[in-house]
């Protein structure tokens, strides 16, 4: 489902040029549950807001699906967002002033979702969780884990073909983050790929595959358990 | 150095109430490493807000060094967090479109600390946490762990007497966070108070005394090394 090669990303210029990628090639196919680590500063949201159609690879070739993200416009790749993949940022990119279950609606409002749909899938998602009875906390009404919890439950409730999580447990207590990797699991085993960035072995050693990126290139891609 | 007693903090009103924190009391002694643990939403941020004197308890006293923080106005609030705490915010809370060393500066600016002498802290305060490459970048400019790094340099670089740290290594892989660690340990040998919240019991391990939330309450409070 995903093929990545030879991709590179740079910013800036002349003595302030950063490799933040300088040449990654990688194969993901449908239903991977693949960990993606390594230190802070080595390329990893980089790499994964490619993958989520974010941003563009400065050079080298990114396809979706078969479908070659460089030739697809604003709108184009906004839709291929909405429509395949659930996104969860390591900084959450909670909508402030608005409440949890407003958040977690709006990806689904422009997928045109129904509203009683809509709605229903928000609640199942805020309950899968555990924020019930969180729904109509605003952002700043909310602890720090318990947001990043309604970013994990906002990138659920399309029922996305692939999940891409930026770190999804930083601030969740070993409890917490059991829940959502076991979230994450019945997901994957639904035959949906699941992609996350973590800092912590006990996330990782979840996934089926680790990736380890150092410095902006693959130090070494490891499968721990069979597709 | 901070006595608290029977501290409350309660949000909202009727059914919607919040107990955070639900009757907390602790006594915290200068030169004192403590680690505040604590399931996510158990009030551990809320009771670090109130010991920054960023916030103000529902009912209760909060002494610092013997100040009922209750009788301090807005501007000796700011006056005492100036003079005496380190505050890391959980979500950083860098400024916007600011370069990284200007952020570690401003809390200097407004201790009224010279030029030359800010800008060589701030300069030894990056370099501190591996960051001297990166003095010039903006938040947008750096990675999540790089901002992290960026929120504990500007907490040690005015020298507080004490430093609060809500989860400074959150987004940071084991190097950067055994880093981090490390300057606490060492910034405390010097006879400056830490207290920081986490969720990782290999940050936990360093400190002398394990404060534990739950509900908003203190479930237990061990010390495991000697003052
Ligand atoms: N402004 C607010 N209005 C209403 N409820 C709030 C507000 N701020 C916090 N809360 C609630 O108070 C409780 C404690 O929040 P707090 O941020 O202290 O938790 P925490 O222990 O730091 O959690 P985490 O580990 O997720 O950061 C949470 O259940 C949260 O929903
Ligand atoms: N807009 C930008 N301009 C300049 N440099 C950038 C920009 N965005 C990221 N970088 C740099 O690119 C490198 C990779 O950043 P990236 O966010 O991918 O790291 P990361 O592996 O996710 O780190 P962390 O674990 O700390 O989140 C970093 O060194 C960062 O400073
Ligand atoms: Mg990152
Ligand atoms: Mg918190």
């Amino acid at each position: 489902v995903i093929v990545v090669h030879q991709v590179t990303k740079t910013y800036g210029m002349g003595d302030t040029e950063v490799h933040a990628l300088a040449g990654v090639s990688l194969a993901i196919q449908r239903g991977d549950f693949v960990a993606i680590m390594g230190a802070s500063g080595s390329g990893k949201s980089t790499l994964m807001n490619i993958l989520g159609c974010l941003d563009l690879p400065s050079t080298g070739r990114y396809l979706l699906d078969g479908v070659d993200v460089q030739g697809l416009d604003e709108t184009q790749l906004a839709e291929v967002r909405n429509r395949k993949i659930g996104f969860i940022f390591q900084s959450f990119n909670l909508i402030p002033r608005t409440s949890a279950i407003a958040n977690v609606e709006l990806p689904m409002v422009y997928a045109g979702v129904k509203k009683a749909e809509r709605r229903e899938r928000a609640l199942l998602a805020m309950e899968s969780v555990g924020l019930a009875k969180r729904l109509n906390h605003t952002p700043a009404e909310l602890s720090g884990g318990q947001q990043q919890r309604v970013a994990v439950a906002r990138a659920i409730a399309t029922n996305p073909a692939m999940i891409l999580a930026d770190e999804p447990t930083g601030n969740l207590d070993s409890a917490a983050s059991a829940d959502v990797l076991d979230l994450f699991e019945a997901l994957n085993a639904e035959g949906r790929t699941v992609v996350l960035i973590t800092h912590e072995n006990e996330v990782a050693d979840r996934a089926k595959r680790v990736i380890r990126l150092r410095d902006g290139r693959i130090l070494e891609d490891v499968r721990n358990q069979p597709l």
